[in-house]
């Protein structure tokens, strides 16, 4: 979700 | 994504398949600090509470399915495997967690992006991930000789670091409001604490000598 963009790295 | 989020996922694939198959084909766990692993299934276990509340995309959950399961099966083979966990040295491997667990909870529950539970625990993994390797580095200094296995482990781990934060500086120009000082100061520490394993590891490359570290 756009919310948080970092939480899209491992 | 990014070439340089890429090849540090990658990498950092790289790092625990070459560990598992150490462990898996020589049935050896010689050199290799289970302190450092348990940390790190930590890291993991506390980084991905939101695996399957927050679907980023099908690589994202897989990646993750796959570093949670690599990191506990690590821990499992060299504490439960009836031939590895003799090879195990719980004599040199006596680094005590807490001395890192604790000032990173501390920490986490101090320096933070928002007070949640969640939150602070994603915050918790990502500065226990930047000193999660000290006691391998610490059982890599005692027992002085370094297996090359056990010697790319390392490497790899911190060439994904070191890629992550290309890959920080990339979306830091690519993307607006791209800015997370505590995922870039921990991954900062992080790779710094890999700076003289990398110089000796060079060293010794270079020199095609087997590596040593100094005492």
């Amino acid at each position: 979700n756009s919310r948080h963009p970092r939480k899209d790295e491992l | 994504m990014n070439i340089f989020r890429l090849a540090g996922d990658m990498t950092h694939l790289a790092s625990v398949l070459v560990l598992l198959l150490k462990i898996h084909t020589i049935k050896s766990c010689a050199g290799i600090s289970l302190k450092t692993q348990e940390l790190y299934a930590l890291v993991f276990a506390t980084r991905y509470l939101d695996i399957f509340t927050n679907y980023i995309s099908f690589y994202n959950t897989i990646m993750k399915l796959i570093f949670l399961g690599s990191s506990f099966s690590i821990v499992w083979y060299i504490k439960r495997h009836k031939i590895v966990h003799r090879s195990y040295d719980k004599d040199q491997d006596t680094f005590r967690h807490w001395f890192i667990v604790l000032p990173c909870l501390v920490l986490a529950l101090l320096i933070n992006e928002r007070f949640t539970f969640k939150e602070v625990m994603w915050t918790f993994s990502l500065y226990l991930e930047a000193v999660a390797i000290l006691p391998q580095l610490v059982l890599l200094q005692r027992t002085r000789n370094i297996d090359n296995l056990t010697g790319q482990y390392v490497f790899l781990l911190g060439a994904y670091r070191a890629l992550y934060i290309l890959n920080w500086i990339y979306r830091y120009f690519t993307e607006d409001h791209y800015i997370h000082w505590i995922t870039w100061i921990a991954g900062l520490v992080q790779t710094l604490l890999y700076a003289d394993f990398f110089y000796y590891y060079f060293q010794s490359w270079k020199n095609n000598a087997k590596l040593e570290l100094p005492a």
